[in-house]
C-alpha cells in the first residue's frame, strides 16, 4: 500500500510489489525499476505507476494484433488451438466458433482430444451450442487422423474457418509434443501454409511456468497467437509481459468467464490498466 | 542452482565460525531471489526470509558443514516444516459413509483427482462412491461416471436429479443403503470471488457435513494463489490442499503460498494424467523442487 509519507526507497518497495504480485516476474520487474531511475523522480504514485505502465506498454503494443482480418486470407483458415492441461483450449474453441459465425463465417470444429475423458462430447456441446459440425472419431484414436480428417472435410465442405482442439499436454512431454509435431505436419501437408493460426491457450493465474510454456511450445510447432483465459479471477496475467517481451508472440484474446460470449480482442491498454 | 549461489556466496566467508546479520545478507537475497522465481507469494517471501534471518543468525557452524550447507539447512527446514513436516494422511473417522468434498477453481484437475483418490482408497481396501456434482460444465458428469467405469468403480448415476444439492443429498442416502464407506464429490470450477458459487459450496458442505474438504490447486499458479486459497479457506474451512501437475516442470511455490496463508497440510499431489498418477504429500521432496 503507497502512502504519501514514504521514502523514495519505500515507494520502490511497494511498486516492485504491485509488478511481482501481478505475475511480471522477477527478470521483467527488475529491468523496469531500472528503468524508474532514468525518470525525474516524483512523490507520486500516479506518476510512478505511469512510468510503469508506459514501459509494459511498450513491450505489449507489438503483440495487440487481432485474429479476425487474417481470417479471409486464406480459405480454409485452419486454427489449432493448444496448450497444457486443463487452460481452457475447449472451451475457448466454443467461444471462438461462435464468435466467427456472428461474423457469417462459416466453422467447422474437430475433435481433436482423443485421449481424456469425455473430451469428445464436451466440443461437442459447443458445436450444438454454435450450430457448428464437428470431424470426430472415436475415443483413443489417433489424433492426427482427425487432424486429416478434419482438413479433408473443411476443404470438401468449403467452409471458412476450421478450428482443431488438441488434448492438453506438459510442454515436458517429450512424446506429446512430438504427437503435436506431427499432428501440425499431417495438416501443413494436405494444406500449405496451414495451420494458419496454432493458437497458445494460456491461463491467467499460471505463474513463472507459463513462459516455458510459451518457449517450449513455439521451439516445437510455432505459435503465431496466444489466448489468455480466466482473467475474471483475481489473477493479473502479468507473465504475457516476458512472454511478449521474449518471443513477440501477438495476444489475440482474453477469456473472461465460461460462457460463449466471455471473449474479447486483446486490448493491450486495457490489460496495462488492470495489471497495475 | 540456489545451493550452488549460496555456496559461492559463503565461499569468501571461509573461516567464520557463526553465520552473522553481515555475513548471511548476500545468502538472504539469493533466497528471496529463488523464491520469487519459483511463484512463491511475495508477502509470504517476505515472512520466510525474515523467519530464515531470525533463525540463521547467531547460528554455530557445524563441524561437518561449510557455512553453506549450515544456511541451506536452516532454509531447508524451514520450508518444509512451514509445508507441513511430515506427510498428512485423509481422516475419514469411523462412521461410514465418509464424505469427501473436492474443490477448486477451473481446470485445476478435480474431477480427475477424484478419479485417482478413489483408485488409490479402493486399493485399501474402502469402498468409493463417485458423485459428479458438476451440472455447469459441458460433459463434466459424463467424465466422472466414464473415469469410475475405468477403475471399476460405482458412481451416483441418476439423471433425475438435476442440481448439485439435491445430488448430493441423494448419493448420501444411496450410500448409507448400499454401504459405501467413502463418498467422493465433485463440484464444478468456480472463481472464490464468485458469491453465489461460493455459497453453493457451503450448502453442500451443510448437506454433506464432509469428513475432508480438498482444494485441488494447479501447482503452476503464480501469485494468484494466496488468493484462491484464503478465498477457499475462508468460506469453506478446508481440510487439506492437492497439489496437481507436478509432473511438469514448475517449482511449486504456490505450495508454500497455500499452507502459509491456510495453515492446512498439503495431502496428495498429482503426477499425470492418467489414474495412478497420485502420491502422497512428502514436503522434503517439494522443498527441494521450490529452492530449485
Ligand atoms: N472463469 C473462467 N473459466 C474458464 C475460462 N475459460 C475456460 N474456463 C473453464 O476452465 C475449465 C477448463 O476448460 P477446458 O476448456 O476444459 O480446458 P482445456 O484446456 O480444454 O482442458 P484439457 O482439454 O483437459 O487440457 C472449464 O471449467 C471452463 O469452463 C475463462 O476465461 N474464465
Ligand atoms: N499432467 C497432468 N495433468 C493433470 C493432472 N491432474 C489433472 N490433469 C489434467 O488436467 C486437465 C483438467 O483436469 P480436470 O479433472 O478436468 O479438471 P477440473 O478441475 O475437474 O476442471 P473443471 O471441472 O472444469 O473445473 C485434464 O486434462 C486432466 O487430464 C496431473 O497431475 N498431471
Ligand atoms: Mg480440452
Ligand atoms: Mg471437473
Amino acid at each position: 500500500a503507497f502512502s504519501s509519507g514514504m521514502s523514495r526507497q519505500e515507494m520502490i518497495d511497494a511498486l516492485e510489489e504491485t509488478l511481482i504480485t501481478a505475475d511480471i516476474g522477477v527478470n521483467v520487474c527488475s529491468k523496469m525499476l531500472e528503468g524508474l531511475k532514468n525518470k525525474p523522480w516524483t512523490k507520486d504514485v500516479g506518476e510512478l505507476k505511469g512510468y510503469l505502465k508506459e514501459a509494459i506498454s511498450n513491450i505489449l503494443k507489438n503483440c495487440q494484433s487481432p485474429l479476425q482480418p487474417l481470417a479471409l486470407s486464406h480459405k480454409p483458415f485452419v486454427i489449432m488451438a493448444v496448450g497444457v492441461n486443463g487452460v481452457g483450449k475447449t472451451t475457448t474453441i466454443g467461444k471462438l466458433a461462435a464468435k466467427f459465425k456472428a461474423d457469417g463465417k462459416d466453422v467447422l470444429l474437430a475433435a481433436g482430444d482423443t485421449f481424456r475423458a469425455a473430451a469428445i462430447e464436451q466440443i461437442e456441446v459447443w458445436a450444438k451450442r454454435t450450430g457448428c459440425d464437428l470431424i470426430k472419431q472415436s475415443h483413443g484414436g489417433d489424433p492426427a487422423a482427425v487432424a486429416f480428417d478434419a482438413v479433408k472435410a473443411a476443404v470438401a465442405r468449403d467452409v471458412d474457418i476450421l478450428i482443431l482442439d488438441t488434448a492438453g499436454r506438459l510442454h515436458t512431454k517429450t512424446n506429446l509434443m512430438d504427437e503435436l509435431k506431427k499432428i501440425k505436419r499431417i495438416i501443413n501437408r494436405e494444406i500449405s501454409d496451414a495451420p494458419h493460426e496454432i493458437l497458445l491457450v494460456l491461463d491467467a493465474s499460471t505463474g513463472q511456468n507459463a513462459l516455458n510454456q510459451a518457449r517450449m511450445f513455439n521451439e516445437a510447432v510455432g505459435i503465431t497467437g496466444i489466448a489468455l483465459t480466466k482473467l475474471d479471477g483475481t489473477a493479473k496475467g502479468g507473465i504475457v509481459v516476458a512472454i511478449a517481451d521474449e518471443l513477440k508472440i501477438p495476444i489475440r484474446y482474453i477469456g473472461v468467464g465460461e460462457t460463449v460470449e466471455d471473449l474479447q480482442d486483446f486490448d493491450a491498454k486495457g490489460f496495462v490498466e488492470a495489471l497495475i | 542452482s540456489l545451493s550452488d549461489r549460496l555456496n559461492l556466496v559463503f565461499k569468501k566467508l571461509k573461516g567464520h565460525g557463526r553465520l552473522s546479520e553481515a555475513n548471511i545478507q548476500e545468502a538472504l537475497k539469493d533466497v528471496r531471489m529463488a523464491l520469487l522465481e519459483a511463484d512463491v507469494n511475495f508477502k509470504v517471501v517476505k515472512d520466510f526470509v525474515e523467519k530464515v534471518k531470525i533463525k540463521a543468525v547467531g547460528k554455530d557452524v557445524l563441524e561437518s558443514l561449510t557455512p553453506g550447507q549450515q544456511f541451506i539447512k536452516i532454509v531447508k527446514d524451514e520450508l518444509t516444516s512451514i509445508l507441513g513436516g511430515e506427510a498428512a494422511g485423509l481422516n475419514l473417522g469411523a462412521k461410514p459413509p465418509a464424505p469427501i468434498m473436492v474443490v477448486g477453481l477451473q481446470g485445476s484437475g478435480k474431477t480427475t483427482t477424484i478419479a485417482k483418490l478413489a483408485k488409490y482408497l479402493k486399493a485399501k481396501g474402502r469402498t468409493p462412491y463417485l458423485v459428479p456434482a458438476d451440472v455447469y460444465r459441458p460433459a463434466a458428469i459424463l467424465q466422472l461416471r466414464k473415469l469410475a467405469k475405468e477403475i471399476n468403480v460405482d458412481a451416483f448415476e441418476d439423471d433425475a436429479f438435476k442440481n448439485p444439492q439435491e445430488i448430493c443429498k441423494e448419493a448420501l442416502r444411496i450410500a448409507g443403503i448400499k454401504g459405501y464407506d467413502t463418498l467422493l464429490v465433485d463440484t464444478a470450477g468456480r472463481l472464490h470471488i464468485d458469491e453465489p458459487l461460493m455459497s453453493e459450496l457451503k450448502q453442500l458442505k451443510e448437506i454433506l457435513k464432509p469428513r475432508e474438504i480438498l482444494f485441488v490447486a494447479d501447482a503452476m499458479t503464480g501469485q494468484d494463489a494466496v488468493n484462491t486459497a484464503a478465498g477457499f479457506n475462508a468460506v469453506l474451512d478446508i481440510t487439506g490442499v492437492i497439489l496437481t501437475k507436478l509432473d511438469g516442470d514448475a517449482r511449486g511455490g504456490a505450495a508454500l503460498s497455500m499452507t502459509a496463508v491456510t495453515g492446512k497440510p498439503i495431502k496428495f499431489v498429482g503426477i499425470g494424467e492418467k489414474v495412478d498418477a497420485i502420491e502422497p504429500f512428502y514436503p522434503d521432496r517439494l522443498a527441494g523442487r521450490i529452492l530449485g
